[in-house]
């Protein structure tokens, strides 16, 4: 799977999300990658999520919405809420991660697995590219 | 008047042996292209839904990544694929399902978005409608890679449905 969140000059946020899903699935099986809320969510109040990883358990979680509405509900930081949320992910007993971008440019890169292949440049112009912890 | 972006490519349990420093050099390259391409489209006044493309067609393209050329295989051996997209400031979405000949299913997730009442196709109806909005067509063997061949005969050999990349994961099995 892979995925981008970004943020505009004109403060507007976006996130996309295009996989091959999981192999030898059957039956049509659908994960979370074109399940708006769940494997990608955006909105400018808050943030713009993509997510990766163990699709039934996004699903079920309802991760990338869940991101969103912490913040917009609670007040919780993008920090906070995207490590809530793959903490609940785990909890459930799903793995994988996501990628964050708040509306002030914040980053957050969190998941529960070995590696994710992940870059970002923020916005300062900071270009990091990691694979591992 | 900040911009900023980030990309994902999978996540898993990566195999150290199946990750080379010449391997990790590979990824590493075409992780950075894919996010520069993005970052030069907000850098130069673009949108955050055109850099979300940009970056994602570079990854659907490469091989690397389990999207696009690279996907992997179902149990009927073929390339079944999805993608969606978000627009925040609308809170607009497409989203597309079952896909199997559709160059870079993003863009396709994208004309459903603003050409369409809907949010999300599947199958061979988004396909229908991919044509008619003149996307790239590709005959599904454009998908094929080797290594993903191999993979799904591994994995149907334990009897078992892999969740993640299988490059990069080593034991999550349904």
């Amino acid at each position: 799977t892979v995925g981008c969140v970004a943020l505009d000059e004109n403060g507007n946020l976006a996130a996309g999300t295009s996989t091959g899903g999981m192999t030898n699935k059957k039956w049509g099986r659908i994960g979370d990658s074109p399940i708006i809320g769940a494997g990608t969510y955006a909105n400018n109040k808050t943030c713009a999520i993509s997510s990766t990883g163990w699709g039934e358990y996004f699903i079920r979680g309802v991760v990338a919405y869940d991101i969103s509405a912490q913040m917009e509900y609670a007040g919780k930081s993008l920090s906070e809420a995207s490590k809530n949320v793959i903490k609940k992910l785990a909890d459930l007993g799903g793995n994988g991660g996501v990628i964050a971008l708040d509306h002030e440019g914040n980053i957050s890169m969190e998941f529960n697995t070995a590696g994710m292949y992940r870059a970002s440049i923020d916005a300062h112009q900071n270009l990091e590219v990691k694979m591992f912890r | 008047n900040k911009v900023a972006i980030v990309i994902h490519g999978g996540a898993g349990t990566i195999l150290p042996e199946s990750m080379t420093d010449s391997l990790r050099i590979v990824y590493q390259n075409k992780l950075e292209e894919a996010i520069t391409a993005g970052h030069e489209i907000l850098k130069s006044g673009g949108s955050a839904m055109e850099a979300v493309q940009k970056s994602i067609n570079i990854m659907e393209n490469s091989p690397l990544f389990n999207a696009g050329k690279g996907a992997v295989f179902t149990h009927d051996e073929k390339n079944s694929l999805d993608a969606s997209i978000m627009d925040g400031n609308t809170l607009n979405a497409g989203a597309i399902a079952g896909v199997t000949n559709v160059k870079n299913p993003i863009n396709l997730s994208y004309e459903v978005m603003i050409n369409s009442p809907h949010v999300l196709l599947s199958g061979e109806g988004a396909e229908t409608f991919a044509k008619e909005q003149r996307l790239e067509i590709v005959d599904p063997s454009y998908f094929f890679t080797q290594n993903r061949y191999d993979a799904l005969q591994r994995v149907k050999a334990k009897e078992k449905s892999s969740f993640y990349d299988p490059n990069i994961d080593d034991s999550k099995y349904g």
